[in-house]
């Protein structure tokens, strides 16, 4: 099913030979509308669209043959909302969902971005995970702000029957690298750092996970995003990464009807693999990313 | 200079990304264009300011509709009702207001109707202490609207001037989870006749179309009397609130600028329209 603005593109090519001047515009302008729609930054859909307008300008379709053999005759309409379709996927990929793992030593996952994202939930879905793996999460309630914070992840902690490393009052920094210290006493062998949500402009803030970093060099920085975030994926997505060097990003709340367009943002800015996407409130739900189901979804 | 088509084009170019930028929307932004054209046809805007301000006017007209203002004195109890998607802000929110209303001395019951999420209630609890109010609550699982009657019932009983009740973050997408929304609301009034008095959705800035949705599903099960939307200290300009307020003509209660008890304000459209050129 396609979103009536891709629809509308496809409809501009019915009864045309080949994918002109004269009438791929018409059809960028309706796919403009739609990825607006979808939440894709401004200057986000400015890129992509001139990248589709050159993959398909001047393509004459052909008859391609079908699984069978059949020679089938694809139209510029179904063309273009291929190409529409391959440019998003091969924007978002390619697929990596891999979490660093260092030689010796405990691997530390850090969880970072804007307040209420899901970090909280999305370190426990994590463990959980991991647990399922095999391996030994220790969970650092580095929120120290948050009323309740800590007791949120100690109570995530003993659902997932991980154990949680918190020390109330201390500075986060201070906390993550005793926790790195305290490792081995809990034979942990991931280390995952739930930290406060701030905002990228928050300049003290943003020391504070300097800091963490620089006490503790973890091996995967997460930038975890909400869905439903709009324009401002760019502005935001672009503030973390000016000052941290992430390795991935999280799409949390995928499970509602955002179409989910910060995706392309906030691949486009960061340039690190989406690692996962959340898919509910409850631990279970949390799966690898998968472009082709985010294109679809932002297809519409 | 102004009346050539080609500057004409570029000002409106620059104002689109503009709007669009703080999430105006694809419906508004070209509501707003097709109005600045016109004027631009008739001679009636000869520089870019005069097509900015233009521009302000309309946003200025979807945002003004009857609103029925907030009536704290018309009930005792005048009880709140606080939905919305999650992580929004809802229970910092509520923190938020019942500091405000002790601070006017009015006495404030808090209802911890989060049964669902991890350390709900102790969040809201903690806030309770910060404002010097009650929060009633119950076990982890129990029934929201047993604890939102229970909150309510206590508010009547203790003569209370307001009781905020704070509800589990849904998507508006789980049908099962908007029932239950229904099914508080309904037993809220059953505590006390015509609560809850308001009913608030509370909106992230950070949210683009998708808050569009999530008005018009919560407006749909609960008819919303009121929006608050929060973190506005962000970069985030929360421009979706144009079409939203101008659709369900619910208005805005509050804005929330930050983290702590004080960054509650009342809503004041031109410094929004304002700030969303800025
Ligand atoms: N439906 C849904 N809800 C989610 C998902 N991930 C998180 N949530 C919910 O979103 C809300 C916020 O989640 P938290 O984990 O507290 O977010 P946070 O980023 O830790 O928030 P702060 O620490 O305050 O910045 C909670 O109600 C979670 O249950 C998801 O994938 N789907
Ligand atoms: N910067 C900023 N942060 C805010 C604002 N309002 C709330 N927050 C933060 O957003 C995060 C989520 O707030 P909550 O009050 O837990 O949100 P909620 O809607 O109750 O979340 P759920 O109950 O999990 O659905 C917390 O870290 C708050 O401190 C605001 O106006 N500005
Ligand atoms: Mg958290
Ligand atoms: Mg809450």
């Amino acid at each position: 099913t396609l979103t009536k603005g891709f629809q509308a593109a496809a409809n501009r090519f019915s009864g045309k030979a080949e994918i002109t001047e004269a009438n791929i515009d018409e059809a960028l302008r309706d796919v403009r509308v739609s990825l607006l729609e979808a939440d894709v930054q401004f200057q986000v859909v400015k890129t992509f669209l001139q990248r589709v307008k050159e993959k398909t300008l001047g393509e004459v379709v052909r008859l391609k043959a079908d699984t069978s053999g059949k020679k089938i005759a694809v139209t510029p309409g179904d063309h273009f909302i291929k190409a529409c379709y391959d440019e998003l996927c091969a924007l978002m990929g390619p697929v990596d969902t891999s979490l660093v793992y260092p030689r010796g030593g405990p691997a530390i996952i850090m969880m970072i971005g804007l307040q209420g994202s899901g970090k909280t939930t999305t370190t426990g879905k994590l463990a959980s995970k991991l647990k399922k793996e095999g391996k030994r999460p220790l969970l650092v309630a580095a929120d120290i702000y948050r009323p309740a914070a800590i007791d949120q992840l100690q109570k995530l902690g003993q659902r997932a029957g991980v154990p949680v490393f918190a020390k109330p009052g201390t500075a986060p920094p201070d906390l993550c690298a005793q926790a790195l210290k305290e490792a081995r006493g809990y034979q942990a062998d991931v280390l995952i750092f739930d930290t406060a949500g701030r905002l990228a402009i928050d300049d003290e803030l943003m020391a504070e996970l300097e800091s963490i970093i620089q006490l503790t060099n973890p091996h995967n920085i997460f930038l975890v995003c909400d869905a439903m975030i709009g324009q401002d994926a760019v502005k935001t997505a672009a503030g973390f990464k000016s000052r941290i060097p992430l390795t991935g990003t999280i799409l949390t709340k995928l499970d509602g009807d955002a179409r989910g367009g910060a995706a392309l943002s906030i691949k486009e800015v960061t340039g690190v693999p989406i690692k996962f996407v959340g898919m509910g409130e409850s631990m279970d739900r949390l799966d690898e990313f998968r472009p082709e189901g985010l294109a679809s979804r932002i297809l519409g | 200079i102004f009346g050539k088509p080609e500057l004409d084009a570029k000002v409106l170019d620059e104002l689109e990304e503009v709007l669009y930028t703080a999430d105006v929307g694809v419906k508004t932004v070209e509501r707003l264009l097709d109005v600045v054209r016109d004027r631009l046809n008739k001679k009636e805007l000869n520089n870019a300011q005069a097509v900015q301000d233009a521009i302000k006017e309309e946003m200025e007209r979807m945002l003004e509709f009857e609103a029925r203002p907030i009536s704290w004195d018309s009930a005792k109890p005048y009880v709140i009702m606080v939905v919305g998607v999650n992580g929004v802000g809802k229970t910092t929110t509520i923190g938020k207001l019942a500091s405000k209303l002790r601070e006017e001395g009015k006495t404030v019951v808090l209802g911890a109707g989060d049964t669902f999420r991890a350390a709900a209630v102790e969040q809201l609890k903690i806030w309770g202490e910060r404002a010097g109010c009650e929060v009633h609550a119950m076990a982890e699982g129990a029934d929201p609207a047993a604890v939102s009657f229970d909150a309510v019932k206590a508010g009547v009983e203790k003569k209370a001037d307001v009781v905020i009740c704070d509800t589990a973050g849904r998507l508006h997408t789980k049908t099962p989870l908007m029932e239950e929304l229904r099914k508080v609301h309904r037993v809220m009034g059953k505590a006390h006749e015509g609560a809850p008095h308001e009913v608030w959705l509370v909106l992230d800035a950070t949210n683009g179309q998708n808050a569009v949705q999530q008005a018009r599903q919560f407006n749909e099960m609960l008819n919303l009397t009121g929006i608050v939307l929060t973190k506005l200290d962000g970069t985030a300009k929360g421009g979706v609130i144009l079409q939203i307020c101008n659709e369900l003509k619910a208005p805005i209660r509050y804005i929330g600028i930050g983290e702590s008890k004080e960054d509650l304000q009342e809503f004041h459209p031109r410094e929004f329209i304002d700030a969303l050129f800025s």
